[in-house]
């Protein structure tokens, strides 16, 4: 049995080691409740730089 | 048989054997009496211009024969099609134009055995939409005497009785029929084989693939010395083992000693003395099952299908045999799999028969027409049958030899209750573990998502991506995986997260992301395996044919997530524990899959 879970486009940023061992057609043993990945920012959020981690020079 | 003789259709026969004696030893005799036909391809089907023997000794009666059924003609206009029979295999011809002359050309090969049927069948049927199948006529041709008579020509005419009255001739049938040669044989096996365990699909053995199916053939003294063998079989020295120098290997090793002494298929042990019987059930096991079933002209019926074969059809197939070990019949193969929490890759082990098996049936046409062709209802069948086995206090018995099957990989210690509460199997199957036995990341944090459940992962950023690396079926869409109920725009390129889980696994799936279940729509469907020897084939589609159920989970920070549970062989019966309109918080319990159709 398997379940397979959809988002919609730019909803979520998967965890990359997840990614990257899809992407070698490697399988990923995990259970229940391990981290999957973020909801991706807004566009606009992303877009824009965060004012907090800028610095002046 | 009641024929009689006419001239040849373009027969060119040789007067001579080209190949090199010894390449026609059978059970360590030669074949004195053997004459070989070539036959000119017609490009009207008729003789395929492969090479075939004529015997002449009935001793000699083993092996494959190809017959063909040539045309008819009959004493009105209709469709017509004929079916032969000989032993528990039959075959069947496509349906012809409306004509009183049919022609057909179709060949099938048969499996002759020593001390085996030897008396085909043939019968001719009209057939309309009126009055379908219709049985008009019929012949019984004795093979042994077919192929041991000296002809000079290569086919035969038949008369056709009616089947009311053996007085009656309602038609005539002509007939080819000659045995394979061996040496073919063999060559087709090992193109066979070649292609199965030829993993990367370049039409060459590497090292490890060629180990596969040394380890595959079940004989442990050949499994020890692979690198000798590899070495032995690779003749140009070009580090891989072409087709021709994997059938050289077979058949030379196999006259000193043995490589086969399992079939990679059934698992059945092989009488090693008697050479060309291993080729021939091997070959017929691989393109057609075990053996036992009857093939109908490529399609196969529930009353027809082997059990055994069917069972081979899933990764569920050892847990039948777990009581008998894995490596019963041939070696344990392995997946690999990356293990997230120790950082490692880890071998997960699965029967190589079993994985042989798959790929024939799944990965290859001949196998997925198989299945289309009647097993797809007979895969239910068996879930359904599964499922009620499971659910009887008897199965309850089972528990503690599937624990220690798996004991590395079932951790009782984090089982919410103790082995004695549960009455069936299939309580067991859908065990809760304790609270806390999961822990859920970042639970004050609605943004973080998190794996719905305890399995072997693939995620992919867009469709795209999931179909360059792991969904090979042609016919994959997200409109397809969601139903026609649920509009699909919303998931267009989205991303795409897999998790299957394996006949060890807890078979509870939770929530991903917190928010409220909008829907659930049931999508009714078949249940294939999900292994990824089934999910990698072109041929198979089975996250868009299996049965499912889809459900909409509404969530703030991801917007719309679709979860769909699909279920597969013997695990096809899908319950939710939430219901439309419930809110739900991440790593809940959602569901679980037991055993049933």
């Amino acid at each position: 049995s398997t379940v397979i879970c959809v988002f919609e486009k730019g909803a979520i940023q998967i965890d990359e080691d997840l990614l990257v061992n899809s992407a070698r057609s490697l399988e990923t043993l995990v259970s229940v409740g391990m981290k999957l990945g973020v909801a991706a920012r807004k566009q606009s959020e992303i877009d824009l730089p965060n004012l907090k981690n800028c610095v002046l020079e | 048989g009641h024929g009689s003789s006419k001239s040849p259709p373009e027969v060119e026969e040789e007067s001579h054997l080209s190949r090199p004696k010894q390449k026609l030893h059978i059970h360590g005799h030669q074949h004195p009496h053997l004459r070989r036909i070539f036959r000119r391809s017609h490009g009207n089907g008729y003789g395929s211009g492969t090479s075939c023997l004529k015997l002449v000794n009935a001793e000699d009666f083993a092996g494959i024969a190809l017959l063909t059924l040539i045309s008819a003609e009959m004493k009105f206009k209709d469709k017509w099609l004929a079916c032969v029979s000989i032993g528990e295999q039959t075959f069947r011809t496509e349906i012809s134009d409306h004509t009183e002359k049919p022609v057909w050309n179709s060949e099938k090969k048969l499996i002759l055995e020593r001390n085996g049927p030897h008396v085909a069948r043939i019968s001719v049927f009209e057939t309309n939409r009126i009055s379908k199948n219709n049985l008009i006529g019929y012949c019984e041709i004795d093979l042994l005497e077919f192929l041991t008579r000296d002809l000079d020509s290569d086919f035969e005419v038949f008369e056709l009785f009616d089947p009311s009255s053996s007085d009656i001739i309602v038609g005539k049938i002509s007939i080819s029929c000659s045995v394979e040669d061996p040496i073919e044989t063999e060559k087709s096996f090992a193109r066979r084989i070649l292609s199965i365990v030829d993993y990367n699909e370049d039409g060459q053995l590497s090292f490890s693939e060629f180990s596969e199916l040394i380890k595959a053939f079940g004989n442990q003294v050949a499994a020890n010395k692979k690198e000798e063998l590899f070495k032995a079989a690779d003749k140009n020295g070009d580090g891989v083992v072409s087709m021709d120098e994997l059938a050289d290997l077979l058949s030379i090793q196999q006259e000193k000693e043995p490589l086969i002494t399992h079939c990679p298929v059934c698992g059945e042990i092989l009488e090693v003395s008697d050479r060309l019987s291993t080729v021939v059930h091997l070959s017929i096991c691989f393109d057609e099952g075990t053996g036992n079933q009857i093939m109908t002209g490529g399609f196969l019926t529930d009353k027809q299908a082997s059990y055994g074969w069917m069972f081979k059809l899933s990764e569920w197939a050892h847990f039948s045999a777990y009581d008998v070990g894995l490596n019963f019949g041939s070696s344990a193969s392995h997946i690999l799999v990356f293990d997230r929490r120790t950082k490692r890759l880890v071998e997960e082990l699965i029967d190589g028969k079993i994985v042989m098996s798959m790929r024939a049936i799944y990965q290859s046409k001949i196998g997925l027409q198989l299945i289309d062709k009647g097993a797809k209802e007979l895969l239910i069948s068996i879930s359904e049958k599964q499922g009620r086995k499971m659910n009887a206090a008897e199965s309850a018995k089972d528990i503690p030899q599937f624990v220690e099957f798996f004991k590395d990989q079932i951790n009782l210690a984090e089982v919410k209750y103790p082995l004695e509460n549960f009455k069936t199997f299939n309580e067991f199957f859908i065990r809760e573990l304790k609270p806390g036995a999961r822990p859920i990341a970042f639970m004050e944090r609605d943004d973080v998502a998190v794996c719905a459940a305890d399995s072997r992962l693939m995620a992919f950023k867009n469709i795209e991506d999931s179909l360059r690396f792991w969904i090979k079926g042609k016919k994959f869409s997200i409109q397809g995986l969601l139903g026609k109920e649920i509009s699909s725009s919303t998931f267009v390129d989205g991303s795409l997260v897999i998790f299957r889980l394996a006949p060890q696994d807890y078979h509870r799936f939770h929530v991903p992301v917190s928010g409220t279940v909008e829907q659930f729509v049931n999508v009714p469907g078949n249940l294939y395996t999900v292994n990824p020897i089934a999910v990698n084939s072109e041929y198979c589609n089975v996250f868009t044919e299996n049965k499912r159920v889809v459900s909409i989970i509404s969530t703030a920070e991801f917007g719309k997530v679709a979860f769909v549970a699909i279920g597969a062989t013997m695990v096809g019966s899908i319950t939710f524990l939430k219901k439309e309109g419930d809110s739900v918080k991440k790593g809940d319990e959602f569901g679980y899959f037991s055993f049933g159709g």
